[in-house]
């Protein structure tokens, strides 16, 4: 059982998988938990879909958290969704119309194999676990694996690199059975969002190219007004813009490929901080973290559910 | 200790090159002594003004410290012991385990 589980502290694998059956269980109304195929280890990637069972068809949000498997703020924010979805279901009308007029599919650990090594032998693992034969080096860039631009600019083709883009694009189990089950649903699917972590920023394509994306504008004033909401919460600053000239060129990256393949408004999150602690955010700042940015979320899906 | 106490001594150190040389310095700095990147992801994206936190270990951080001075790289010591902030991060959570 998980009953009085911690939101406010960082869980093991075990731990956050017992927590997705406990709410699969407890909630049945709003939760339904499946797995979209296995990691390279062989460990299922659990999926949990939120939302009210109300009508056969409603468009839907994909998240997912812990593609980089340092990055633990990112499934401590999966979590901490869910719960505030189930909780406030009742009590907040935004959150119920929301849940009423959408389903979200919730992927809380993305890089299980990696978020798995990173609390038992390298807290600092960021990759996948996936061993290439003819090298000694551990993992692909589950990042860099997408079939988009795949390992042009900002993509190694070195297995010992920390951006290794993988044998062949969609060559990592994961990334494979995230796109399929994407590519199956991309009619329904309305938005991509992914966290990482660390940088304080929310980009949107194009990761691999500077250009703007045909619908820039809907994109970019739900990026302003989501940062808005993001700092009303404790007046932090995120910046916001494109990938490739906030950040930097990466190619292959899960949100230009979930853009290109239909998905009209594609957001990649980079939560706290902006170096201070850096992956090591302690678990005081979980709260803060999750809260301002389920205000970002929540602004990204009721404009969503407009007509932009 | 977590991670049985791998992190003592390690630390994470901030940088942010001011021009081509310091840029070369530092990419052969990340090349030559092995350093974990935190950001940028990749060695490829340091360039003038990026900022750049990379994560030394106990072992290599004299040598690599030694490089910084030698090649007038300004640094900041973000975090002087890894191992101590790991502790604090979910040490919390393996004492609660263990109760």
């Amino acid at each position: 059982a998980v009953l009085g589980y911690n939101y406010e502290a960082y869980h093991s694998l075990e731990e956050i998988q017992s927590w997705m059956y406990y709410m699969n269980k407890t909630h049945s109304d709003l939760i339904s938990m499946f797995s979209i195929g296995k990691s390279y280890e062989g460990r299922p990637l659990y999926v949990l879909k939120l939302g009210k069972r109300i009508r056969p068809y409603k468009r839907a949000v994909w998240i997912d958290c812990g593609i980089h498997a340092r990055e633990w703020i990112g499934p401590a924010f999966c979590q901490w969704f869910v719960k505030e979805a189930v909780d406030t279901y009742h009590s907040d009308p935004g959150m119920r119309r929301i849940l009423n007029r959408l389903y979200f599919y919730v992927m809380p650990v993305f890089n299980v194999d990696g978020y798995h090594f990173s609390w038992t032998k390298d807290r600092f693992w960021r990759k996948t676990r996936s061993k290439n034969s003819r090298f000694h080096c551990y993992g692909a860039d589950a990042n860099r694996n997408w079939k988009v631009n795949w390992c042009d600019e900002g993509a190694s083709l070195h297995p010992c690199d920390d951006t290794y883009c993988g044998l062949y694009p969609e060559s990592e189990p994961e990334v494979k059975a995230a796109a399929n089950f994407l590519r199956k649903r991309k009619k329904q699917i309305k938005a991509y969002l992914s966290f990482h972590a660390y940088a304080q920023l929310l980009l949107y394509p194009y990761s691999y190219k500077y250009a703007a994306i045909p619908n820039f504008e809907c994109v970019e004033s739900a990026a302003y007004n989501a940062i808005v909401a993001l700092q009303s919460a404790y007046g932090v600053r995120y910046n916001y813009g494109p990938a490739s000239s906030i950040l930097y060129v990466s190619s292959g990256s899960s949100m230009d490929w979930a853009y290109k393949n239909g998905i009209p408004y594609a957001y990649a999150f980079e939560l706290r901080d902006t170096g201070h602690f850096g992956f090591l955010l302690p678990e005081s700042l979980i709260k803060p973290t999750c809260v301002e940015t389920m205000l970002a979320v929540k602004n990204i899906t009721m404009h969503i559910l407009k007509k932009c | 200790h977590l991670y049985n106490n791998l992190y003592a001594g390690d630390k994470l150190i901030r940088l942010s090159p001011k021009n081509d040389y310091e840029v070369i310095a530092l990419k052969h700095m990340c090349q030559q002594f092995k350093v974990d990147l935190w950001q940028p992801s990749s060695v490829s994206y340091i360039t003038e003004g990026t900022i750049v936190d990379v994560h030394i270990t106990r072992n290599s951080s004299q040598a690599l410290l030694a490089y910084l001075q030698h090649t007038s790289l300004q640094y900041k010591v973000l975090i002087s012991n890894l191992q101590n902030l790991i502790e604090k991060q979910i040490g919390v959570q393996s004492l609660r385990n263990r109760r």
